[in-house]
């Protein structure tokens, strides 16, 4: 983008290009462009090089509203829980690893419940994890009712007036009616022995997924109300821009982002620095 | 779906002969739109457009199709095509004994669960005598996830010993193989980025001592515009003999299919259709081929 090139299809091409290649999809670049057209025209701007700053105001604006990092304040005098839910490999059991490590390490005591008591060695990964980050770890044997020991995780957790509690579930495909109905009754489960809880019901979002994470976000949000996003894997050559029509759609507060596969490789999700990645 | 959009596109089209350059445009259109929402990459979606402009120019609207019907007919037979429509897509089990097989892929692609379907796939179709071999020694419980695979199935799994690295169990495997009696070797690999210098020079220097007969990438389906470079990044590295795409049971439509074989040209052997170790599929290029166009 030389200063002097004027603002022609070829741009509004390109700038298309970098759009859907950051999964931001066809739609909402369709809708983001459009945008930028009409506010060229009202400003008459025209020369090329003010286009760029416009477009990464215009996404950075749509993301803001919704940056809101995760806070444990709303939960009383009883321990704040948080169930952990996504499909299969997105990053939810290291995600709690590293959110239990940040925890610890401000001095908060935290418990971590294996509830995916379904997937081979699930239980044993997560171990390593809660060990790793000095937390409380609770477990039934593999093939237990999850929402047995999500319930029995609560329970430790204000029977030892801990902070904070973790559930991690088993990754489920939101296509799968009675696994959705299996997180369906842990909620329920958990919000019977604690009222209010869980207080927060964190959506991992894998970055590198295409146009199906709004599917997913969507599914998930009907069914159990999502209030929390964490998009795992940004460290590759994925942008992640699926948020960006998650966003616009479904308003869901945007937590944290996953960097890579060490237990400090957890952010705070910034729309800056996002907008930034995305049109580098 | 796309036949609804495109009969929108021809609804003014009624009863001429051949199909005008305009009238292709105006379909490809919505077929390019399709194939974006399905994921497929950019500028493979731009080559295909290209291609199938070719193949409709001056087609024949007959009674038997609506136009519609044959701009959908023309995309679709070039889609199997470009899926492997008539390739042989088979598992390369020919060699010396024990023959290795490597599977390659992004971090939580399936590559571990697949290891276990190829296993049973291998000794109930194939008669053969599988040893599934973890070499993940970062992703925690990893090695324990392999095993648990294998008890459930009754298929022999390695066992490393406490911080073996990867090339020291490619030259244990090999004696262990021989003396046991395995004819295939399944190497299950650690999830990386194609990006990850280091962890890439982990995965040439594997191969070069694994000598694999196969190294297949296992590729999410949901995957999104990234799919074409990771499909290059790993293809550059190792070089991809085969693809293996898994969680075909969602609701994806899986464009990364395409983009990852217009990347490699190579044949898509296998899908995963669930997480039970059965649920494991050949790859039907047409069936694929429907599920993109959505
Ligand atoms: N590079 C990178 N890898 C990650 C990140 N988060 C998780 N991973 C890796 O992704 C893989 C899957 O992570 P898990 O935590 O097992 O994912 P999961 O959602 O719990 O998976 P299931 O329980 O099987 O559904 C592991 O290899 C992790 O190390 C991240 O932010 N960056
Ligand atoms: N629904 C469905 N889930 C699958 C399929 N294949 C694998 N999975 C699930 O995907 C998740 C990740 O599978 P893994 O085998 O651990 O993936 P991986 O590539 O070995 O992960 P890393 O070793 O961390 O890179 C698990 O929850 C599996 O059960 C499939 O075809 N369908
Ligand atoms: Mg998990
Ligand atoms: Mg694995």
């Amino acid at each position: 983008l030389r200063p002097g090139r004027g603002m022609d299809e070829a741009l509004y091409q390109e700038l298309e290009e970098v759009l859907i290649v950051a999964d931001v999809g066809a739609e909402a670049t369709r809708r983001l462009l459009e945008g930028i057209r009409r506010e060229t025209k009202k400003q008459g701007m025209t020369d090329a090089h003010d286009i760029l700053p416009l477009l990464r105001r215009e996404v950075s604006e749509i993301l803001r509203p919704y940056e809101a990092p995760l806070s444990i304040k709303g939960a009383g005098d009883g321990p704040f829980v948080v169930m952990v839910i996504g499909v299969n490999g997105v990053g939810k059991t290291t995600t709690i690893g590293k959110l239990a490590y940040r925890f610890t390490s401000q001095g908060k005591k935290v418990v971590v419940g294996a509830a995916d008591t379904f997937r081979a060695a699930a239980i044993e990964q997560l171990e390593i994890w809660s060990d790793r980050a000095g937390a409380h770890f609770v477990k039934h044997g593999s093939g237990a009712d999850p929402s047995a020991v999500a319930f029995d995780a609560v329970k430790a957790a204000q029977a030892k007036q801990y902070d904070l509690v973790f559930i991690d579930t088993a990754g489920r495909l939101h296509t799968k009616e009675n696994l959705m109905e299996e997180l369906k009754r842990i909620k329920r489960i958990v919000g019977r022995e604690l009222p209010h809880a869980p207080h927060e019901i964190l959506l991992v979002l894998d970055a590198t997924t295409g146009q199906n994470a709004i599917v997913q976000a969507r599914t998930f949000h009907q069914a159990l109300g999502v209030t929390g996003i964490a998009l795992a894997k940004l460290d590759g050559t994925a942008k992640g821009g699926i948020i960006v029509a998650i966003a616009q759609e479904l308003g869901i507060p945007l937590r944290l982002v996953g960097v890579g596969e060490g237990i400090e490789d957890l952010q705070d999700f910034f729309a800056e620095v996002f907008v930034d990645a995305l049109f580098s | 779906t796309l036949t609804e959009r495109l009969d929108q596109v021809f609804k003014k089209l009624k009863g001429r002969g051949k199909l005008t350059e305009k009238d292709i445009k105006d379909a490809l259109r919505e077929v390019r739109l399709a194939l974006l929402e399905a994921d497929v990459n950019y500028t493979v979606v731009k080559d295909f457009i290209a291609r199938a402009e070719e193949k409709a120019a001056g087609q024949e609207v007959t009674k038997s199709l609506t136009p519609a019907q044959l701009v959908i007919k023309i995309v679709h037979q070039e889609l199997i095509t470009l899926m492997g429509g008539g390739e042989n897509n088979s598992l390369k089990l020919s060699g010396p004994s024990p023959i290795p097989i490597m599977l390659v892929g992004l971090q939580g692609s399936g590559k571990t669960t697949t290891a276990g379907k190829l296993a049973g796939y291998l000794r109930d179709n194939k008669k053969r005598r599988p040893y599934l071999v973890p070499a993940d020694p970062y992703r925690p419980a990893a090695i324990e996830q392999l095993k648990k695979l294998g008890e459930s199935l009754g298929i022999d799994c390695y066992t490393p010993a406490s911080g073996e690295d990867p090339l020291q169990t490619v030259a244990k495997v090999r004696e262990q193989a021989r003396e046991k009696d395995f004819d295939t070797l399944i190497f299950d690999t650690a999830g990386r980025l194609h990006i990850d210098e280091e962890l890439m020079e982990e995965l040439r220097a594997i191969k070069e001592l694994m000598n694999p007969q196969e190294i297949l990438l296992v590729a999410d389906a949901m995957t999104g515009q990234d799919a074409v470079n990771v499909a290059k990044g790993f293809n550059d590295a190792v070089g991809i003999t085969g693809i293996i795409l898994t969680k075909l049971d969602g609701d994806a439509r899986g464009g990364a299919a395409l983009s990852i074989k217009a990347v490699t040209q190579r044949p898509i052997k296998f899908v995963g259709i669930g997480e039970k170790l059965d649920a494991w599929e050949v790859f039907h290029p047409d069936r694929m081929a429907s599920r993109i166009l959505g």
